[in-house]
């Protein structure tokens, strides 16, 4: 039921997403603020297919060159294919302290035995500006095979970005900012090259009580 | 270079790109 109700393409599912800040409290406690975050979800057969946004609406904001957006839809799958929009919870308390941990944490299962590759390219006006390349072995739990990619460390490029972000004073503006900021995730099968998920990442803060919010679109091209 | 870009509002969006979650 997850196939076009989650991040999901035939051969990987995403389970869950964060990027977060730990700030210790005392030598025992820490506090975790979420940044963003996908929980894990159990669609059913009768909720409904997440929405469809036309991809040639957000080619511009992801690398165009070789090797980018467009070129990866053309090879395909199609159904590997997503936009997510997060409306962002700033509302932590940032100081410069060496003790915080900021992280992203993200877990995926399939039903084959692969090693996978997770390209992460952060983009502003659609050009790269920094690449994260993670590989992870899968490990096999309840039938299926299992990816963590636990507490990967945020790059320096990103925390400084958060920290600029959160002095500005009003919210249009760190929304104004965040229009020409977005991040590309792929994941492929390191051996085969097939792309297994192509997630899209643009940005909002949230005005939330509630911390963190989402909407997740397949990228179709009619 | 930065190209001129067109605003995310004027693209054609569903009407929830602009509409926050409001879960708990």
């Amino acid at each position: 039921p997850w196939q076009g109700r989650s991040i999901a393409s035939s051969k990987l599912h995403m389970l869950e997403f964060s990027a977060f800040l730990e700030q210790p409290q005392d030598p025992e406690t820490f506090n975790k603020h979420l940044f963003v975050h996908i929980g894990q979800s159990n669609p059913t057969f009768s909720d409904p297919y997440l929405e469809a946004v036309d991809i040639r609406q957000i080619y511009d904001k992801f690398p165009e060159k070789k090797g980018g957006l467009k070129e990866l839809f053309e090879k395909g799958p199609p159904n590997a294919f997503f936009l997510v929009k997060f409306w962002a919870d700033l509302s932590a308390n940032l100081q410069d302290d060496s003790s915080f941990f900021y992280g992203v944490s993200s877990q995926y299962e399939s039903s084959e035995n692969m090693i996978i590759t997770s390209s992460t390219k952060v983009c502003s006006f659609g050009k790269q500006v920094v690449e994260k390349v993670e590989t992870e072995y899968a490990r096999f739990e309840n039938g299926r095979y299992v990816f963590r990619i636990h507490r990967s460390p945020l790059c320096e490029y990103m925390i400084n970005f958060i920290h600029k972000l959160k002095h500005l004073p009003e919210k249009y503006m760190m929304n104004s900012v965040l229009e020409n900021f977005t991040i590309l995730q792929v994941v492929t099968n390191r051996d085969t090259l097939e792309t297994l998920l192509c997630i899209a990442y643009v940005f909002e803060v949230s005005t939330s009580e509630h911390g963190a919010q989402h909407h997740i679109y397949r990228l179709v091209k009619d | 270079s930065k190209q001129e870009q067109v605003p995310m509002r004027k693209r054609q969006l569903p009407a929830s790109f602009w509409e926050e979650p409001r879960l708990a």
